[in-house]
């Protein structure tokens, strides 16, 4: 932040989106024609003002106290500018990385997740978004309505997808989540394995519960 | 179960194209099959009876013995390439949990490898690496912890007889935490603050015997010991360890980067930041840890979801799968998108460390900083988003997600501990910040 208000910037890749001006509004205009490049564009603006939100709250506290008690005061804020700065990493390498699946048949629902996951963590930061007017209550509304949609496109890949992490269920290790879901009878079968299972009768009956009957 | 079979038939995808897509080919979906149909075919490297039925004692034995099975067979793998293959042969049968060799692999001898010199390294490494000894990593203390400028225990050089002093100066300086520290290590890479010719130099490694070589007994001047029982990682013997005046030879000092010399000279180290390379591979191996247990927690809500009927949409149209309840799919469905996001984190954060390994070989230390700051941040985040992501998981499978049956609460607690080991969260936070604000 400091050397991007200074104008001298040395910055790579990763954090190359603190020098770019800054944006108006957000392009968005509908969860099915929102880009994977105004996604991007709409993190950067909301990771950049938190960025330099934070900046400007150590500066003024440092012009107030020491630069140690400074940075204490303005921690909360700079914590959720590195949340923010990771957020838009996570998202930008999640569309960059589906964006190279060669098969449509991939990219399609790999694309309904990228959607699920930046429409997602938008609504759960929407005050970031709004903040300034960036994005209008009707963009953030379109933006809800892009997750319900798709929670529907994604509804019949749903076991497919989480197949596709081939997980053994000797690695899974959960009765509840086999493959062959025969989940009941399994579980029945796992609770013979208890150790209170190994008599009928616990060495407890006869100490306490027994007696306590037959006062 | 014809609930499950409808759910694949509906897919619009080849799946094994699809894990292929995630792991990074054919060749790699080969590998883990041939992992898999190996550790299958081994009766000593399974379990006797589901881990979550044994006492903690025979969780611990249990560990101890499949370990060695595991080690004895490690031709079987790559072993170089632990972000791989080792990290899929250890989950397959070590299962969510900790072992005797669990630091052993993971820092004793990455600390050998990258900060011992020449002389140091020919002693250390192939006794490490044959297993001739077991080493730890003590470097968290009682009091002290991410801050490691505020260390106490300290080491301090005696020019007349060559040796460092390593003491215990206070209870809080206790090393606490340790994988593998109570019980089962002789020897440990301990951090400690390098005291010579009257000054502190900060912190350094030093490796230390700890126990006999033939009884295991604790050295005289060691007190080492299991720290009890925890909410997770309950097979390994996590310890305490005290130092009472311990004296270890000059050379125990690991002295790639910094030096202390016969009379006690220190040399002092060209790059402070050079440490910073293992870890960011550690933290991109954490990463992929964390995305595949939230994987595996929405696996298995998605699975059971897609069998368990309960309550009628529409009057009198019979019991539906709670998968179709629009509220499911929102607990359930963005946790499987960020495992997906956390993945392809990972294995893209592998990629740049790998970069920026073969750049210090030229001296080209640019890409470091941003790179260490963004894997600080990765951790935090991750870690934090994958908890209450498996949580959530868990609460969306009704009762039987309390249930150890369901495995949700070992995975729970598997991945919980990543929130503060390798750097508690919020401290990892303010780093980057730091980075930030100097950008």
């Amino acid at each position: 932040a400091k050397e991007v208000r200074s104008g001298n910037a040395k910055l790579a890749a990763i954090c190359g989106y603190l020098a770019k001006p800054d944006l108006a509004h957000s392009k968005f205009a509908a969860w099915q024609t929102y880009s994977d490049a105004n996604i991007v564009q709409d993190f950067e603006h909301v990771a950049r003002r938190q960025i330099f939100r934070a900046y400007d709250v150590l500066m003024r506290h440092q012009r107030e106290t020491s630069t140690e008690e400074a940075w204490n005061r303005a921690s909360i804020e700079l914590c959720k500018a590195s949340r923010m700065h990771v957020r838009l990493y996570l998202v930008r390498t999640f569309l960059e990385k589906v964006a190279t699946a060669a098969d449509a048949s991939l990219r399609s629902p790999l694309t309904d997740l990228t959607r699920l996951y930046a429409f997602d963590l938008i609504t759960a930061s929407q005050g970031e978004f709004l903040k300034g007017d960036f994005m209008s209550d009707s963009q953030a509304d379109g933006i809800r309505d892009g997750i319900y949609r798709c929670l529907e496109r994604l509804r019949p890949n749903a076991v497919s997808l989480v197949d596709s992490w081939d997980f053994d269920d000797a690695e899974l290790h959960s009765v509840l989540g086999r493959r062959d879901g025969n989940v009941y009878p399994a579980l029945l079968e796992w609770a013979q394995k208890s150790q209170l299972n190994k008599t009928e009768v616990l060495p407890t009956f006869e100490k306490y519960l027994g007696p306590m009957m037959k006062e | 179960n014809p609930d499950i079979t409808k759910e694949r038939h509906a897919g619009t995808f080849d799946v094994r194209k699809m894990a292929c897509f995630l792991y990074g080919g054919e060749d790699k979906l080969q590998r883990r099959a041939e992992i898999l149909e190996f550790v299958k075919s081994k009766p000593e490297l399974h379990d006797p009876i589901p881990v979550e039925f044994m006492t903690r004692e025979e969780r611990i034995d249990n560990a101890a013995r499949k370990i060695v099975a595991m080690t004895d067979n490690l031709e079987q793998i790559d072993a170089s390439d632990f972000f791989g293959e080792g990290m899929y042969y250890q989950s397959l049968i070590m299962g969510r949990d900790l072992h005797p060799l669990s630091l052993h692999f993971v820092m004793f001898i990455p600390t050998i490898q990258g900060q011992t010199d020449d002389e140091q390294l020919d002693e250390w490494l192939s006794l490490a690496i044959s297993r001739g000894i077991i080493g730890t990593y003590a470097q968290t203390e009682l009091g002290h912890g991410t801050n490691l400028k505020n260390l106490e225990t300290t080491a301090t050089y005696d020019p007349k007889t060559e040796e460092f002093i390593i003491n215990s100066p206070t209870i809080t300086s206790a090393k606490w935490w340790p994988g593998a520290l109570g019980k089962s290590s002789n020897y440990a890479i301990v951090v400690a603050q390098l005291y010579t010719k009257g000054v502190c130099h900060g912190p350094h490694p030093f490796i230390v015997q700890l126990r006999d070589l033939e009884t295991h007994k604790p050295m005289k001047g060691i007190r080492v010991g299991d720290i009890g029982p925890k909410f997770g990682f309950n097979s390994s013997d996590n310890g305490f360890l005290l130092f009472d005046n311990y004296r270890i030879p000059r050379q125990g000092m690991l002295m790639r980067y910094s030096k202390v010399e016969r009379d006690g000279t220190y040399i002092a180290p060209k790059h402070s930041k050079l440490g910073y390379g293992t870890m960011v591979f550690v933290r991109s191996i954490m990463i992929k840890d964390q995305a595949t247990q939230l994987a595996a927690a929405a696996c298995i809500a998605i699975r059971y979801s897609a069998i368990r009927r309960q309550g009628e949409i529409e009057q009198g149209a019979g019991e539906v799968q709670i998968l179709d309840y629009q509220t499911q799919q929102f607990r359930l469905m963005p946790q499987l998108a960020r495992a997906f996001a956390f993945m392809f984190a990972a294995y893209e954060i592998r990629d740049m460390y790998m970069k920026v390994t073969e750049q210090l070989t030229h001296g080209n230390v640019d890409l470091l900083p941003e790179i260490h700051a963004l894997s600080s941040g990765l951790k935090s985040v991750v870690s934090w988003e994958a908890a209450q992501g498996i949580e959530q998981c868990r609460l969306a499978c009704g009762g039987h997600g309390y249930s150890l049956a369901s495995a949700f609460p070992e995975i729970y607690a598997y991945s919980v501990g990543g929130c503060t080991y390798e750097g508690e969260n919020i401290v990892m936070l303010l780093q980057v910040a730091r980075f930030l604000m100097k950008a």
